[in-house]
Formats: structure tokens, C-alpha cells, sequence
């Protein structure tokens, strides 16, 4: 489904170079869920960013289903931001004035699919928001916003997930909650990449990759079964 | 050092209102640290900006030493604000267009206190950022964004620090490592307040508070010594 190879990714010029990834060779099936883990700063959300068609890759081969991605226009890449992924931000990115139902109803604007706007509500109850739909995104708690912006991600069902710390603003029980309703998507067949710094929300995900300076390596598995 | 009375914080009117804390009583002494940890919405937040005379109560009552906060003007306040506490925020809340190191300076603009601007330097180095002094605050990973807001916080010499969830965008190891400085700055005599939804954090606290629908309780103390 998703075929990296040798993906760079350069910021700044000269001497003055960061290399946010060097050569990531990496390759996820339709229907895995797999955890990124690694320090601050060693690439993680370069990488989300590039998957999702939100960043460019430096150099490197990057096929999408069979779809060669840097071929595309900025058309195409907003097609298949709107149409193939869902994704939650590591800052959330909610529009501060509108209310969260607003908020989560955003995506549907631009979809194709027909999704009924009750889903906005129904996704918003599970994640234990039933009482905050009026509220405007301003007034929440900061688990409160992590909540409303992965709801937003699910509104549109897409078929891969792409979250940036989705339980990072989240107290245990809650994280919890919100692993349960990925691992239920992922039952369905949705494919999910998260990034988590948690060793505990990271051992739920069949695959972990480790990444470090830029470059990425497959932990081996230590669960027991 | 810090005395709270029954305090509580109602958000909205009518029977659009919201409890964010339900009579909170409690008290700090000065060199303690102390973990608070609670459910998400549960009131963390809204008892730091209170504590921090970002916030007021609704009613209650607050003594710093021995001011009674809400007798305080807002010139009061912002004084106590800027010599007394040192907050890190749970967004970060970094001037986005400024350098790293101008944002950890940007306390001293409004400081009485004799500190040497090598200070950032050396908070920054501490923290992993010894390369990233001058790159732009928006060019920065999530746990390098929390970083300096930490140094932000500490760069005052505040006798108060209070951090939202200080590691919570940081792997386990950069978590450890902010954790020793707070344990060094607590061994030097400062008061450390720290919200965290992660009980290996809690624990290296001396104290932690338990808050849930906006009612703290102290946690009896199950660590091994
Ligand atoms: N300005 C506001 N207007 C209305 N309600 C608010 C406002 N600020 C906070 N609240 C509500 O008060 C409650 C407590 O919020 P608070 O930010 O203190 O929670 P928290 O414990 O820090 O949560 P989290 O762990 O998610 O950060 C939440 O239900 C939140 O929606
Ligand atoms: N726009 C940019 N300009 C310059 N450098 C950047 C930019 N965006 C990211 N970087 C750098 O690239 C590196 C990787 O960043 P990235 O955000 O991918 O890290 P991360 O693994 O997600 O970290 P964290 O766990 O802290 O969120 C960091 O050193 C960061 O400073
Ligand atoms: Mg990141
Ligand atoms: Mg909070």
C-alpha cells in the first residue's frame, strides 16, 4: 500500500542543513496498524508529513497504491489528502472560533463520499465528548482538543489513519478509550500509522518501527503473545 | 506558600455552566514538588492558571505567603506573575517568528533580576538544543517546542515553577533528562508544581494530588521506599 524508498528530507541550505530524514526505506501493507517510536526530533512527524502528502520528500521514491506521488500535481496530492487519509496533527490544529461539532464537520465539506453529518456527533459521544459539542474549540481542555481532532481525522472513514501522538494529552483511561476505537478501525480493515512516545500504546500495534537521526529500523518483537 | 480555600472556577451561565473546579482545598509548602494527576477536563489546568494568577476564582480563597490573591490588582498580579513563577503552558505558547533563544529571553524584557542573557544559552544546552539556538521557533519538532518552553520558564530563577504536562510531547529518555533538572532545581529549593498524566513522573514527586470533576484528593502514598 505505502512503498518508501530512500526518502530524504532537507531543511535549510549551506552549511546550515538539517537532515529531518536520511534515507528511509520502509514498506506498510493495507491493514497494518504500526507504531513509530523514537526521540524528539529524530523525524517522526517529517515522515507522517510525507506519507500523508502534506510534505514533499528531498529525494526518494515514494508509491502510494500505484500511484507514484511525487508525479503529482498539487491537485492530485489534495485529492488524496482529503480522500485517502484522516489525520491527526501533533498540534491539533482546530479553528479556535468554531465549535466543536464545527470543527469536526470540516472535512465533509470537501468529501465526496456521503457521510451523514450525525456521524460528527455519534464519533464526538465516543470519545466522551457527548456534552461539549456547542462548545467553542477555545474553551476546551487540552485532551478535550487532542478528542476533537481525532474525531475530525474519522469523519471522512478514511482508509489510512495517520496520527501524530494521538493519546499524548490524554490521561491513561482515556488514551485507552481512544486505542480502542482505532483498534475496532482497524478490525474493519483501515490501515494505521501512529507516532507515540508510550511503549504501552505502541506494544497494541502489530509492527513497531524504530527511527533515530532521520533513519528508520524495524524493532524486533519482544511481545509475548 | 500557596493556601487555597474551598476555591471554585465556573465557566458560562445559566444552565450552560460549566464546574471546572468544585471547591478546591489545599495547601504547598515552600521546596515541595508536587505531581498533580486527573482525568482529562477534570480541572489540572484551571487550578495551575489559578495558582499562577493567570486565572481568578469564582470564589474562594487564595494566599501566596501571605497576600490574599484576589485582593490583588492586575498590576499586583503580573508582577507576581513575572518575578515569582516560572509556568511552562500546555501549548507551549512560543512566539512563532522568533528564534529559540529570543523566545527563552524574552522574560528578562520585563525582569528585575540581575540575570546574565548566557543563562539561555546554558538552559537551552541542558535541554538537548545546543544546535537550534537560532532557528525559528515555527521550524522546531513538538518536544524541541516544549523544551524551550521549559527554558523560557526557568530562565527568571522563578522560586515557583509550575509546568502543564512538562514531558508529555518528549520520548522517555529527554522526559528523564528534564526530569533531572527539575529534581535538581527542587534540591536547590525551589517549589515545583507539575500536572502529568504519567504516573512514573508522579512518582518522582514527593506529593501527588489526585483531581477528578474538579475536586482534588491527596494521594496516599504507595511508592517503595
Ligand atoms: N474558557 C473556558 N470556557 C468554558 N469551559 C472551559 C474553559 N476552560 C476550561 N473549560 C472547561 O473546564 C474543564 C476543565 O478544564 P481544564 O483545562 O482545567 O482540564 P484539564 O484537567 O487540564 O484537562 P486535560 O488533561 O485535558 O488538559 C473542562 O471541561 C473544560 O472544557
Ligand atoms: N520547517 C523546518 N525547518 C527546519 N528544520 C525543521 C523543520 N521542520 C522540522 N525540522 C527539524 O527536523 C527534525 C525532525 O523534526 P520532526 O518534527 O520530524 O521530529 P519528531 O521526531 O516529530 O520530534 P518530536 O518527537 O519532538 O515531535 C528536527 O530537528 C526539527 O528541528
Ligand atoms: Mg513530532
Ligand atoms: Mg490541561
Amino acid at each position: 500500500l505505502i512503498c518508501l524508498k530512500e526518502i530524504t528530507k532537507v531543511y535549510g541550505k549551506n552549511n546550515n542543513e538539517v537532515r529531518a530524514l536520511n534515507g528511509v526505506t520502509l514498506h506498510i501493507e493495507s491493514g497494518e496498524m504500526t507504531a513509530i517510536i523514537g526521540p524528539s526530533g529524530s523525524g517522526k512527524t517529517t515522515l507522517l508529513n510525507i506519507i500523508g502528502c502534506v510534505d514533499q520528500a528531498t529525494t526518494g521514491e515514494y508509491w502510494l497504491n500505484n500511484v507514484y506521488v511525487p508525479d503529482c500535481g498539487q491537485k492530485e496530492k489534495a485529492k488524496l489528502r482529503n480522500e485517502r487519509f484522516g489525520f491527526i496533527v501533533q498540534d491539533f490544529a482546530l479553528v479556535e472560533r468554531y465549535s466543536v461539532i464545527k470543527n469536526v464537520l470540516l472535512p465533509l465539506t470537501y468529501s465526496s463520499k456521503k457521510i451523514p453529518k450525525s456521524r460528527a456527533a455519534e464519533l464526538l459521544d465516543m470519545l466522551g465528548l457527548s456534552d461539549k459539542h456547542k462548545t467553542l474549540a477555545s474553551d476546551l481542555s487540552g485532551g478535550q482538543r487532542q478528542r476533537v481532532a481525532i474525531a475530525r481525522a474519522l469523519i471522512n472513514d478514511p482508509d489510512i489513519i495517520l496520527a501524530d501522538e494521538p493519546t499524548g494529552a490524554l490521561d491513561v483511561k482515556t488514551g485507552n478509550e481512544v486505542m480502542e476505537i482505532f483498534e475496532q478501525l482497524n478490525r474493519e480493515g483501515k490501515t494505521i500509522i501512529m507516532i507515540t512516545h508510550n511503549y504501552e500504546i505502541a506494544n497494541r500495534c502489530k509492527r513497531t518501527i524504530m527511527i533515530e537521526d532521520g533513519r528508520t529500523e524495524e524493532k524486533k518483537s519482544t511481545k509475548i503473545a
